[in-house]
């Protein structure tokens, strides 16, 4: 780094400094008075007068704070209690965030926030940089106690709902934007040592009040769904194996734990990211996408699935569509097919669309399992139904099973459903099951797909298939959406499927056994 | 299949809001009051 | 019917990293404030020690984060908690119960003060009377005869 001569030391006299200043009786509200005599400390020495030597001094501070913790930790082996070691870490890790808040708060004209955020960028870019080096210089011996606590009581500190921080006009979305950029290049799949930290500052819940709550017109929830979005990411190749070494289940425990409180406190934040979500999900991670698909607004009430007679579509909601914010346009890959698609949409013509679309769907893997792009696959399934709904509104008419037919949209689905292998239809059958949610015109449309698909299917495997796909997301533990549920329902109660005079209906007495009892539940 | 997630520790039928006392995603309890950092009047910081 | 997936060399690297992260996990503390004297470190206490029936001894009673919870605890606990858990919900809980308890904050002294009897004099800027407090130093509350309550001070 060159940095001058002298400045490692200097740097170092000034920490110590603060760090006594910080905890002696006179240093003041905040450490106010404390921080006017350092300032002063910092101008002598020259740290202020250039903003490399101000990178430089953060720099340095940065790498002898992540020192002095690890020395300690390692220290820890003989003897002191964890308590102790960390409480003797955070009385230098806490002074140094407060020193860091401080001069954030107090940089450039109090009214124009840029300076500040600039420095907090810069602070957090070094932390970035300082614990990435550290990964790769240290590999399983990283150590991510310093780094966490730097990070989550500076988000503590710039997030305190002082009055100052208002009046100084650093705006709390431009703070969100800058951690949130520093969790995304710190995510779990970059930094796996990090994992469970990471984990801790995005779950914390003065993190998910201000990202979630506070921050006014839901500004946050954009920021929040990447930053989860990274986490299904990283879990995801491990998750497609069904075995969990404890470290991924420890995890995937913690996941499923934050899941929860975002369907029981922010169920309306899930809704609407269910597709993003459901993109990076495997598909035969069951219960965690249930959870997610499960969520629906709170002002709503849901009717009993198993109420007797129930008339669905005669349900007001059915005909609202649910607010999505992914545009599942630009999914489509590539932009040729995007055309294909819609010109064949609109007048039925390439008609080499429909036998070209596997080749579409498919990626260059002969590994198993992994012949189709779910992402495309997920986006052309939702696409397709918008289509198919709009154009049946545009008629005056809303979804049914009458209305879905004889479509250039339903044409589409059929022969993914004929044309695809089980695996290829497997991931479509997924695609279409992931819409099934609360009461909303997607749940309908895609509900009244499924059935047509099984009512027109030309072979028992496709029925078969579309049973084991519902099945599955029934025999997990609990939550179920409302919309698996009632599909599932109706499947087995109207007798024009003939659903109970299929083979694979007895195909094995426990199977067979399954069926009756959950018909007996909702018959 | 899948676990029971009632038994995380979270409690799910409660009408309040879970993230202001949720301990974070390996506690197995939910905060206690003494747990949750709170910005009381500056002059109720006597140490 | 997708089966398995192969994990790259990235992947089984990822997962070391993992696996020996989770030989040290955060502590909840980690993310809060440090706490001077009493650490987050819930011992496991005996079973025959008295517990609230069928809670598992780790949790807090149910709404024991309400005002009402506190109110129900006695004056020398709620001092306890607002002198040892300073900076928590649970001080600014036990304040609140303090004050409808009639116990008043006076910053000059930092220190709870309660009538003892109905002041002698009293002005829009103070009260002339006797006084009970708590002295947290000797943990023990004192009658102060002839006291001045300057509002002033009244937090």
């Amino acid at each position: 780094f060159q940095d001058p001569p002298a400045l490692q030391e200097k740097t170092e006299v000034l920490l110590r400094e603060w760090i006594q200043m910080y905890h002696s009786p006179t240093a003041g509200q905040g450490s106010a008075s404390a921080f006017q005599h350092f300032v002063k400390q910092m101008n002598l020495h020259g740290i202020l007068k250039t903003d490399d030597l101000i990178t430089r001094f953060f720099r340095i501070c940065i790498s002898m704070c992540r020192d002095l913790c690890v020395r300690s930790i390692l220290e820890q082996g003989q003897g002191p209690s964890p308590t102790y070691v960390r409480s003797k870490c955070f009385q230098n890790l806490d002074a140094f965030v407060r020193l860091i808040a401080l001069l954030v708060k107090h940089s450039g004209e109090a009214t124009n926030p840029t300076t500040k955020i600039n420095l907090l960028n810069k602070v957090l870019g070094l932390v970035c940089g300082i614990m990435i080096h550290d990964i790769e210089s240290n590999g399983t011996e990283f150590q991510q106690l310093p780094y966490h606590r730097i990070l989550i009581m500076l988000f503590l500190e710039l997030n305190a709902p002082e009055a100052i921080l208002e009046s100084i006009n650093l705006p709390v979305c431009e703070v969100l934007m800058a951690f949130t950029q520093t969790l995304h290049l710190l995510r779990p799949s970059k930094c796996p040592g990090f994992a469970y930290a990471w984990l801790e500052i995005v779950s914390h819940r003065v993190f998910i009040g201000r990202m979630l709550a506070i921050t006014p017109q839901q500004k946050g929830w954009s920021m929040y769904s990447m930053l989860l979005a990274d986490l299904f990411k990283f879990l995801a190749p491990f998750l497609r194996n069904a075995e969990l070494a404890k470290p991924l289940t420890m995890l995937y425990k913690g996941t499923l734990r934050v899941l929860l409180v975002l369907l029981h406190d922010f169920p309306e934040f899930l809704c609407e990211y269910h597709y993003g979500f459901c993109d990076v999900i495997p598909p035969n991670c069951i219960q965690m996408r249930n959870l997610i698909l499960s969520a629906f607004p709170r002002n709503m009430r849901l009717p009993d699935p198993f109420t007797p007679n129930l008339k669905v579509d005669m349900l007001p909601e059915i005909t609202v569509s649910p607010k999505i914010h992914t545009s599942v346009a630009n999914l489509i890959q590539p932009p040729e097919f995007k055309k294909n698609l819609d010109s064949y949409l609109k007048n039925r013509t390439p008609v080499t669309f429909l036998s070209d679309m596997r080749t579409y769907l498919q990626q260059v893997s002969n590994e198993p399992g992994m012949h189709y792009n779910m992402s495309v696959m997920n986006s052309l399934v939702l696409y397709v139904g918008m289509q198919a709904i709009a154009q049946i509104n545009s008629k005056g008419l809303t979804p049914s099973m009458s209305t879905i037919a004889h479509s250039a949209h339903m044409d589409i689905f059929q022969n993914l459903g004929v044309d695809l292998d089980t695996e290829g239809r497997y991931l479509f059958l997924n695609a279409i099951a992931n819409q099934l949610r609360y009461p909303n015109s997607h749940t309908h449309y895609f509900s009244c797909t499924l059935l047509h698909l099984f009512a027109e299917a030309n072979t028992e495997a496709i029925q078969e298939q579309i049973t084991r796909v519902l099945l599955e997301r029934l025999i997990v533990n609990r939550p179920h959406p409302w919309g698996l549920l009632i599909t599932f329902i109706e499947l087995i109660k109207n007798p024009s499927f003939k659903f109970w005079s299929h083979e694979f209906v007895k195909c094995a007495p426990e199977i067979e056994k399954l069926f009756e009892s959950v018909a007996r539940s909702c018959m | 299949l899948g676990s029971d997630l009632t038994t995380l520790g979270l409690n799910l039928n409660s009408p309040e809001n879970l993230y202001p006392n949720f301990a974070g995603p390996w506690a197995e309890t939910p905060c206690r009051p003494q747990d949750i950092d709170y910005h009381v009047p500056q002059e109720y910081l006597t140490n | 019917p997708l089966g398995p997936a192969q994990l790259t060399v990235e992947h089984e690297l990822q997962f070391k990293m993992l696996q020996a992260a989770f030989f040290h996990m955060p502590h909840p503390s980690d993310s809060e404030r440090l706490r001077l004297h009493l650490p987050r470190q819930p011992c496991q206490t005996p079973l025959y020690y008295p517990q609230v029936s069928g809670l598992d001894p780790l949790v807090s009673p149910p709404m024991s984060d309400t005002v009402d919870f506190f109110q129900r605890l006695s004056t020398e606990t709620l001092f306890f908690i607002f002198y040892y858990m300073e900076g928590t919900k649970a001080q600014y809980l036990a304040a609140k119960a303090l004050k409808k308890q009639s116990w008043r904050f006076h910053t000059k002294y930092m220190m709870w003060f309660q009538r003892h009897e109905e002041p002698k004099a009293i002005t829009d800027e103070y009260e002339q009377g006797t006084y009970i407090y708590f002295d947290y130093e000797n943990w023990g509350q004192r009658k102060k005869e002839n006291f001045t309550f300057e509002y002033r001070f009244l937090e």
